[in-house]
């Protein structure tokens, strides 16, 4: 995350390759599930034994013996409906939830985040500088309207993506941060409205930065969970 | 340091069914390095079955190369055979090939060991000499390695020209994909198996890594090195190279992409150079700032060229070495994925709840799975729950008015269910998003400890 803070975001979790290399981030929404993004993962049946999720710890590699650490082999990869970008990942088992652990909450179906929401995104990515990139990085940035959004884009906004308005200061998610979320504050409690993917370009001074709107995939999530 | 089952090949869940004329040893406590060890000094055992959860084990006087033996899928069983008795290729001058290669280098059939016609000889079969049936052998170490008497009474013996291991595979660019015997390395140590943590504590867990070819302790590369290697079972020596051939033909690189990439991009040859951050990619060709092992003219099939991102060791996508000190490597993900669906069959209205069609296939080409059937998949809805829903056979259908289109159950047992190679007829109507007019709660979920927040780090 470019231009945030160290920060706690409980339900962000890192994925882990092989070799133990933190790659993309994700979001747990349920105790044995995780939400994250199409492009970080090699195909819809990619063999991911090897692979884990890492929770509990503000520590993009902590050392040994980090006491609320959980890390958690990936059993298989589900992907989304084609245009959704989306993937959720299932656990071999289910996340213990404490203080470093929690769940995010799913949005209402098709609920639009209003304009102007102070949401946030958490990640362990590239920093560029901007703060310790060893620990987990926060960043908050205000919804921009579907119109407004669509006219800094030309045209080209999807249904499915959901937008936040450029900060002069240049602040934004970036590699390594893929996958990760948008979470918006709704009646007290934290929501997923967006998940980071990819751009051109990191925390863009003057373009609208684009995630996936989940609020259009809560039935599919939920129809994979009861699967 | 060296384990006893470097002399066995491994077969996972795998039992070794025969029809013999005795019944096999009754099974006996022991790991498999200790069962490894007491086949190794039987003299008629030949492999071994392994009982993982019981931790018991059952010598075996035959392999799966033995007459009325036959090879079946146990879970409860892995399946140590000595590789000496499975080798169709030679280590050395070839005294301990026990292989079933039964014709000579010109195509002579070899005379039974046992028969002194059309040639007397003195190499009788014994318990320990391994002389068995009319296989080629080498009981006198002879150089040009196993040989037989010949069925040619003019041809009194002839070599049998069984490759020697490291020529019988060769291996194209690095040898990520050599999956041959070589089980040596260059310098002759012998190499430590891939699923065992002694001399060398290693990361290279077979488990781990199941497409990189673990096998036993076979020289393998399953880390983008220039060439094939293996842990050792020198305690002083970690790990070597190993030599096998290098073929003469080189491969046609697969699935090249170059404006967008596919799978985790090892066949991307575009151009992008910059990483998503903003920073160029460093030269492949240069050491600075960053020093590494990936020189362009050891990865010859990489096509490692200028400072493009590209994926020579098979990580999670392209990427590329940065020219900032302070940023060893960045992966390239905002190279666009090339799209990986099946094109469209066929087109549904709305959400494609009334939609009839005759399309069976997911949109990744698997075939669905009958709405009636319980396999591989027990349906939580079927014709049964959803007599109106026009189920029939395998056609995609949408019976819960998914808002993502018809779907069905699949074939593949990993994937439960999947939406069809089917898409809207026309464009969808932009989905009512809706605001919040009545009041949302949430349970158990987005919840955290807000102090943290408030206090800067």
């Amino acid at each position: 995350v470019v231009g945030g803070q160290p920060g706690n975001s409980p339900w962000t979790v890192s994925i882990r390759n092989r070799a133990g290399l933190h790659f993309c981030g994700g979001s747990l929404v349920k105790e044995q599930w995780v939400v994250s993004t199409r492009q970080c993962f090699a195909s819809c049946d990619a063999d991911l034994t090897g692979y884990q999720v890492q929770l509990g710890t503000l520590f993009k590699d902590p050392r040994p013996g980090d006491p609320d650490q959980q890390s958690i082999p990936i059993l298989r990869i589900v992907c989304g409906p084609s245009e959704s970008q989306l993937v959720m990942l299932k656990l071999a088992r289910p996340a213990a939830l404490n203080a470093r652990v929690a769940l995010i909450c799913l949005p209402p179906e098709r609920y639009i985040v209003p304009a102007g929401t102070v949401c946030e995104i958490a990640g362990w990515g590239e920093t560029r500088g901007t703060s310790d990139g060893s620990v987990l990085n926060v960043a908050r940035l205000p919804v921009l309207a579907h119109d407004e959004c669509n006219a800094a884009l030309r045209g080209r906004l999807k249904e499915s993506e959901l937008c936040t308005a450029p900060l002069r200061a240049g602040v934004g998610a970036c590699e390594g941060d893929y996958g990760g979320p948008l979470a918006c504050l709704t009646a007290d409690c934290w929501v997923l409205e967006g998940v980071i993917t990819p751009a051109r370009v990191c925390a863009r001074t003057d373009q609208p930065a684009l995630f996936i709107r989940v609020s259009l995939y809560v039935d599919w999530i939920q129809k994979v969970m009861k699967m | 340091h060296r384990s006893p089952l470097n002399d066995f090949q491994r077969l996972r869940a795998t039992q070794l069914l025969a029809v013999p004329a005795e019944p096999p040893l009754a099974p006996e406590p022991g790991s498999a390095e200790q069962c490894a060890q007491r086949c190794t000094t039987s003299l008629d055992c030949r492999a071994f079955h392994h009982e993982r959860q019981s931790q018991l084990c059952q010598l075996l006087p035959w392999t799966q190369h033995s007459p009325h033996v036959q090879l079946q899928k146990n879970i409860h069983y892995d399946l140590y055979q000595k590789k000496a008795f499975l080798r169709d290729c030679i280590v050395g001058d070839g005294t301990s090939y026990r292989g079933t290669r039964a014709t000579t280098e010109k195509g002579l059939r070899c005379q039974p060991w046992r028969a002194t016609t059309p040639h007397d000889h003195r190499f009788l079969p014994s318990p320990r000499n391994g002389l068995e049936e009319n296989y080629c052998r080498n009981p006198d170490r002879d150089k040009r390695g196993p040989w037989c008497y010949t069925t040619d009474p003019t041809v009194r013996h002839q070599s049998c020209g069984i490759k020697k291991c490291e020529d019988a595979v060769c291996m194209t660019c690095n040898g990520e994909q050599y999956r041959g015997p070589v089980d040596h390395t260059e310098s002759g140590i012998e190499c430590q198996r891939w699923d065992l943590q002694h001399p060398h504590k290693h990361p290279y867990h077979p488990n781990k890594y199941p497409d990189k070819g673990l096998d036993d302790n076979y020289c393998r590369n399953p880390d983008s090195s220039e060439r094939p290697w293996c842990y050792t079972t020198d305690p002083g020596r970690e790990r070597e190279f190993c030599r096998i051939r290098v073929c003469k033909k080189r491969p046609r690189p697969q699935n090249v992409t170059t404006s967008c990439f596919r799978g985790k991009g090892e066949g991307y040859r575009g151009r992008v150079n910059v990483t998503v951050s903003g920073i160029p990619c460093q030269r492949w060709d240069a050491q600075t700032p960053h020093q590494h092992q990936f020189v362009p003219e050891k990865y010859p099939c990489k096509d490692l060229q200028e400072n493009y991102c590209r994926n020579p060791d098979g990580s999670e996508a392209p990427w590329c070495f940065t020219a900032r000190h302070s940023v060893r490597i960045a992966f390239c993900f905002h190279i666009r994925r090339c799209p990986d669906e099946l094109g469209a069959e066929d087109c549904y209205h709305r959400n494609g709840e009334h939609y009839r069609g005759h399309v069976s296939k997911t949109r990744k080409g698997i075939t669905c799975q009958a709405w009636a059937a319980r396999e591989p998949h027990v349906p939580q809805i079927s014709p049964v729950t959803h007599p109106e829903a026009h189920l029939e056979n395998n056609y995609c259908r949408n019976p819960d008015n998914d808002s993502h289109g018809p779907w069905c159950y699949t074939m593949d047992p990993r994937t439960p269910f999947d939406y069809c190679a089917i898409k809207p007829c026309c464009e969808p109507l932009p989905a009512l998003l809706q605001t919040l007019r009545d009041a949302v709660a949430f349970e158990e979920c987005g919840r955290r400890d807000e102090r943290l927040q408030r206090k800067g780090r």
